[in-house]
């Protein structure tokens, strides 16, 4: 899993 | 920056702007839960943190620093500005309730064990229920004026159209975000009570009141 850093949703 | 994800965003921030504008046009806040919002005011704040660390886009920057504002702005004319119209009466969920279980959640279950990551964490947890406060005040009285119902359908609309982004950020960019997934899967079912009495009731034009 490709982890969400930096997390680009809102 | 996909269709599901850029509607989501425009219902999110519509269901934003449409609280504001009831509040302000009629001076009141009748109907509507300081707490819920005290909840979505944290929840942005604990979010957006990353505002200072990373940057990821113009469009991201903006809306963050909107999500923000407007939640604020809405607690204070809830609590300073429109104060002796609010509900405390029948606003009475106790949010610790949801605060604290949301919290021990994040420093359980995270990508990783770093303030921010655990915050951003939290943030995603404790949306997925700060709705409940409204939902109970609603049930409490019995009904909801039609522009709180609209407000709500906006605001229910927006994690189920992310729903979709995830479905098709998955297929399409090989990406997902299993936190982020299951808590938007809880909020969304949390509305779908009253998304039925919103298309049942509210669009044909009725009051959205609940069965004695």
């Amino acid at each position: 899993q490709k982890l969400q850093a930096p997390h680009d949703e809102l | 920056m996909n269709i599901f994800r850029l509607l989501g965003d425009l219902s999110h921030i519509l269901a934003i702007i449409i609280l504001l504008l009831k509040i302000w046009k009629t001076r009141s806040c009748a109907g509507i839960s300081g707490k819920s919002q005290i909840l979505f005011a944290t929840v942005y704040t604990m979010r957006y943190l990353d505002l200072v660390t990373t940057y990821i886009s113009a469009y991201n920057t903006f809306m963050k620093v909107i999500f923000i504002a407007t939640s604020y702005a809405t607690v204070f004319l809830i609590y300073v500005k429109c104060k002796a119209t609010y509900d405390h009466n029948h606003d009475t969920f106790r949010i610790e309730f949801l605060i604290l279980p949301t919290l021990v959640l994040a420093l359980l279950i995270n990508h990783e064990f770093t303030i921010m990551e655990v915050l951003w964490t939290f943030s995603i947890y404790l949306e997925s229920v700060a709705i409940l406060p409204q939902l109970f005040l609603v049930s409490k009285t019995g009904e909801a004026e039609s522009i709180t119902s609209h407000y709500l359908f906006a605001l229910g609309s927006y994690r189920g159209l992310y729903l979709l982004n995830w479905l098709y950020r998955f297929y399409a960019e090989d990406h997902y975000d299993l936190i982020a997934i299951i808590a938007g899967l809880v909020q969304t079912v949390l509305y779908c009570d009253f998304f039925y009495l919103y298309i049942t009731k509210v669009l044909k034009g009725k009051k959205l009141q609940l069965p004695a």
